[in-house]
């Protein structure tokens, strides 16, 4: 499902911006 | 705003005199006690989350069941936080959840 991915996609950037 | 004069309590603050290159934004210095400064109900839902291997994540009333007895406002805000440190994701709905590190 694309709303998934998209979800995820955000996530991941999230938790990439916390441990930079 | 008031100088420390005295410096009893913090240890490696700031040294104002040197030139501070490599200081700047250490982010979270105090608490390791919680893996990356979770509570443990946070870390606990998260590790909830992540042992589910469905692609659908893991639902609110599944989660709720197996903390139990845990306040479901105490959920609602671990989820809440967790999504946005990014570490879990809703995914068919906003009741389900996955773990980013999961897979």
């Amino acid at each position: 499902l694309d709303r998934i991915q998209k979800n995820k996609a955000a996530a991941l950037q999230r938790l990439a911006a916390r441990h930079v | 705003n008031a100088q420390p004069g005295g410096g009893g309590s913090s240890l490696t603050l700031s040294t104002p005199g040197r030139a501070s290159s490599d200081t700047g934004g250490s982010f979270s210095g105090g608490n390791d006690m919680h893996t990356n400064g979770l509570t443990p109900h946070q870390s606990q839902i998260l590790n909830l989350i992540r042992s589910c291997k469905g692609s659908e994540g893991m639902g609110f009333e599944d989660l709720k069941s197996r903390l139990h007895g845990m306040n479901v406002n105490t959920i609602k805000q671990a989820l809440e936080f967790l999504s946005n440190e990014g570490h879990i994701y809703s995914t068919v709905d906003d009741d389900h959840y996955k773990s980013t590190d999961g897979d």
